[in-house]
């Protein structure tokens, strides 16, 4: 038996639409830790790992581990039914063929519930070490959606190379050449607003920007986006989900021509 | 693309 409130049932929304055009179909792991899901696009390029830690729900039934497997578009469809301040439960029997989203408006006048039919989902699972990285670039999460979206009408790819300037994000195509440096600066009337960053060593590394897009699909989770770099490894784009855990998305670099 | 290679490169199968 499976039965997870969020209160915030909003966040769940919005993890929905950060997911779905990344990925299909998803198997959802429910354990004693949280509600989380690791996939991989259908090119096997990038990745995205959600977590959404037990503690941050208000009820969380798990009596053993389960995984759900979904279609995230039917399931980001059943989600849109729901209010933005909604009471979100997810509910499921253990050997269940289907799940039941039970939608609360907040003044309780208002009860819905949908049910979705599971589906048996072959899905790999790649083991993630943690690593140090050469660089880590915190900055606001809207400005890295904005720096993606006008590159990528100038060209396919973004170089992002840290050195003690800053983090510059490049990008050539047909009609030119682009360049954007964002200096660190922590002098801002608000956190969120704040770029910081940490460099061990200068890194340069080349990424599609189509993925960088998809990645920003997240922007309306959290203020600040995490940009990890480390020569030769995968580029990991996190997105806190309010206090109760993060999503990432990993992305393979493009190997220079 | 050649020039992409996918993340198995990086990551070994759980």
């Amino acid at each position: 038996m499976l039965e997870l409130r969020l209160v915030q049932g909003g966040l769940l929304k919005k993890v929905l639409d950060s997911l779905k055009d990344l990925v299909n179909d998803a198997n959802f792991d429910c354990s004693a830790t949280g509600f989380s899901l690791q996939a991989m696009d259908s090119s096997h390029v990038a990745l995205v790992a959600l977590l959404l830690r037990s503690e941050g729900f208000e009820h969380y039934r798990c009596d053993r581990n389960l995984s759900l497997g979904m279609n995230l578009s039917n399931m980001a469809k059943m989600l849109k039914c729901a209010g933005n301040d909604d009471i979100v439960t997810i509910k499921a029997d253990d050997a269940a063929d289907s799940v039941t989203f039970m939608f609360e408006s907040p003044n309780q006048d208002k009860i819905a519930d949908f049910d979705m039919k599971l589906m048996d989902i072959d899905s790999e699972h790649l083991g993630i070490p943690e690593a140090e990285f050469q660089a880590i670039v915190r900055m606001p999460s809207a400005e890295f959606a904005r720096i993606c979206k006008d590159l990528s009408t100038i060209g396919d790819t973004v170089v992002i190379s840290v050195t003690k300037e800053g983090v510059k994000f490049s990008t050539r195509g047909d009609i030119g050449t682009a360049n954007i440096v964002c200096r660190h600066n922590t002098s801002v009337d608000k956190p969120e607003e704040a770029t910081i960053i940490e460099m061990e060593e200068t890194v340069s590394l080349t990424f599609a920007l189509r993925y960088m897009n998809s990645f920003t699909k997240a922007t309306p989770l959290a203020n600040q986006v995490t940009i990890s770099l480390s020569s030769d490894l995968p580029v990991v784009v996190e997105y806190k989900v309010a206090e109760m855990g993060h999503i990432r998305f990993y992305l393979a670099p493009k190997i220079e021509e | 693309a050649d020039n992409q290679p996918r993340l198995s490169a990086f990551f070994a199968l759980k």
